[in-house]
C-alpha cells in the first residue's frame, strides 16, 4: 500500500461541470414529471410547479429534504462545553446575533447549535405595542398589500394564490361558504371557558385582550395570591405585558356565568361558536373589509421563535408537505410560486374584523417548524407516501377552548418557532 | 423561513411599515 501510495502517478482529468449540471436537470424533470401526477389539478386549477431561471430548476434537482435533515443532524449533534462560547460567539459575530438579549446568557449552556439557534429572550426584551397587529417575529418585511383577486404578489410582477398557500377552494371541498359563524346556545356556553397557553391558564377575558389596561383602560393591579402564585406565570405575564387579575381566585371564575364572557368575546367581535360545519373553504370579506397579507422573512441571525401577532383564535392548522428551497430574498425573487411550493403550517382562525390566518414557511436550513399548542405536528420528516408534495394534512383544534372552537392566543405570547433541519 | 400573515380587515386598515424595514417581535404593523 505503502509503495503503491507514493509511487503511482497521479494524473488529473477536468470534469465536465455542464454534464454534472445537465444530471441535475435530468433528475429535476423526471422529478417534475412524477410531480405533475400528484399535484395535476383535474377540475383545470392551477397546477403550482416550478418556475423560474435555469439555475432555479438546478437548484429544485438538488435533494433539499435530505440535505436539511442532514443539517438538521448535524446541528443536534452536543458540542464539547469548550468549544460553545467560542463557536457561538464567531456565528452571533457572523449572523449578526445580539447576546446581550438571549436568555440563558451563559454560552456553555447551549449544547449544540440547534439549541442556540432556538434560543429565548430575556424577559421583557420585546415589549408588545398597543396596535391591533403586531410583528410576529424578527426579521425583515418583504412585502405586504391588498390580496386582490385571490393572488398575493411575491415580487413585482409574479403572484401566487391565495387558495394554494392555504389549501381553500380545493377540489374534493364542499361548495364555498362564507366564513360566517353560526349562533351560540347557551347551554351549550356552560363550557369551561379556561384555555392553557405554555402552562399559563388564562380566563377569557385576559385571552382576548379585554382586560388589559391598554383596551378596556382599567388598570389590573397584579396582585400574587394562591390562585395565581405560579412565578412562571407572572413572569410570562409581565414579559408579554398582559396583566392576569390575580385578586380572583379560580373557582370564582368558574361560579361566574359564562354568558358575561361571551359579551365580553362579542364585545372585541369574536362571537363565540360550536364546532364549525364548513370546512374552511373559502376566504370572503364583509363588505367594507379588504383581505390584506404580510411576508416577513427571518435571517439566519435573527430570533427564530414567533409569537401570537394579535389577540385571534386559531381554529385548525393545515400543514403542507412542500420542498425547502431557500426562502432568502434572492430566491424569493427568482423562484415563483416560492411559498407555496415549500413545507409550510397554515394557522386558521380568526380575529374581531373577521377571517385571520398565519403561515411559517420552512427553508432548507430551518425545514422543522414547531407550534407549542400542537404535539402532533411533525415537519420535515421522510417522504411520505400517502402525503405527496403539495398536498396537506389537516387538524383542528376545538379541543382547546369550546367556547371559542379554537386555540385563543393572545396578543405576544410565544406560539412556536423555527428549528435548523 | 418566512412568516406570512393573511387576515381580513377594514379598508382602512393602515400598514405602520414599509418593504424592507427590519421589525422585531412585537413591534406595530399596522393599525385599524
Amino acid at each position: 500500500l505503502v509503495e503503491a501510495w507514493q509511487n503511482t502517478p497521479t494524473k488529473w482529468y477536468p470534469l465536465p461541470v455542464a454534464a454534472g449540471a445537465l444530471l441535475l436537470i435530468v433528475i429535476q424533470y423526471r422529478k417534475r414529471s412524477t410531480a405533475r401526477e400528484v399535484v395535476v389539478d383535474e377540475d383545470g386549477h392551477e397546477v403550482i410547479k416550478l418556475k423560474g431561471p435555469w439555475h432555479v430548476h438546478v437548484i429544485g434537482a438538488l435533494p433539499l429534504r435530505n440535505l436539511s435533515r442532514v443539517w438538521g443532524y448535524l446541528n443536534s449533534l452536543e458540542l464539547p462545553v469548550w468549544l460553545r462560547p467560542i463557536g457561538f460567539r464567531v456565528y452571533a459575530s457572523i449572523f449578526g446575533c445580539n447576546l446581550e438579549e438571549i436568555d440563558p446568557q451563559d454560552l456553555t449552556q447551549y449544547a449544540s447549535l440547534g439549541e442556540f439557534f432556538y434560543r429565548k429572550l430575556k424577559d421583557g426584551a420585546r415589549p408588545i405595542a398597543d396596535a391591533v397587529l403586531v410583528s410576529p417575529a424578527d426579521g425583515r418585511v418583504l412585502h405586504f398589500g391588498v390580496i386582490k383577486d385571490g393572488r398575493i404578489e411575491q415580487v413585482k410582477g409574479s403572484t401566487y394564490s391565495l387558495d394554494a398557500l392555504l389549501g381553500v377552494a380545493r377540489p374534493g371541498f364542499p361548495a364555498p361558504t362564507s366564513v360566517e359563524f353560526p349562533e351560540h346556545t347557551m347551554e351549550e356556553v356552560n363550557h369551561k371557558h379556561f384555555a392553557e397557553i405554555n402552562g399559563i391558564e388564562y380566563s377569557l377575558q385576559e385571552l382576548l385582550g379585554t382586560s388589559t389596561p391598554s383596551s378596556s383602560g382599567a388598570s389590573t393591579p397584579v396582585v400574587d395570591t394562591p390562585a395565581y402564585s405560579d412565578e412562571t406565570a407572572q413572569t410570562a405575564a409581565k414579559k408579554h405585558g398582559e396583566r392576569i387579575d390575580a385578586s380572583v381566585p379560580r373557582d370564582q371564575y368558574e361560579s361566574e356565568t359564562v354568558a358575561e364572557d361571551v359579551s365580553m368575546a362579542t364585545e372585541v367581535g369574536i362571537r363565540p361558536m360550536a364546532a364549525r360545519r364548513d370546512s374552511f373553504t373559502s376566504v370572503r370579506t364583509k363588505p367594507g373589509n379588504n383581505t390584506f397579507f404580510i411576508v416577513i422573512y427571518l435571517a439566519p441571525g435573527d430570533y427564530h421563535r414567533f409569537h401570537s401577532p394579535t389577540a385571534w383564535v386559531v381554529e385548525r392548522r393545515r400543514h403542507f408537505v412542500g420542498d425547502l428551497f431557500s426562502v432568502s430574498p434572492w430566491m424569493a425573487k427568482r423562484l415563483e410560486n416560492l411559498f407555496v411550493l415549500n413545507e409550510r403550517v397554515a394557522l386558521l382562525g380568526r380575529w374581531k374584523h373577521g377571517f385571520f390566518s398565519m403561515v411559517p414557511v420552512g427553508a432548507t436550513n430551518v425545514g422543522s417548524i414547531k407550534i407549542n399548542f400542537d404535539k402532533a405536528l411533525r415537519t420535515n420528516v421522510g417522504k411520505r407516501r400517502d402525503h405527496p408534495v403539495g398536498t396537506f394534512t389537516e387538524a383542528v383544534y376545538s379541543g382547546a377552548s369550546p367556547i371559542l372552537n379554537g386555540q385563543p392566543l393572545p396578543k405576544g405570547v410565544e406560539m412556536g418557532g423555527f428549528c435548523l433541519g | 423561513s418566512t412568516i406570512v400573515l393573511v387576515f381580513e380587515a377594514p379598508h382602512d386598515f393602515d400598514f405602520a411599515v414599509s418593504a424592507g424595514q427590519k421589525v422585531k417581535v412585537g413591534q406595530m404593523l399596522g393599525d385599524v
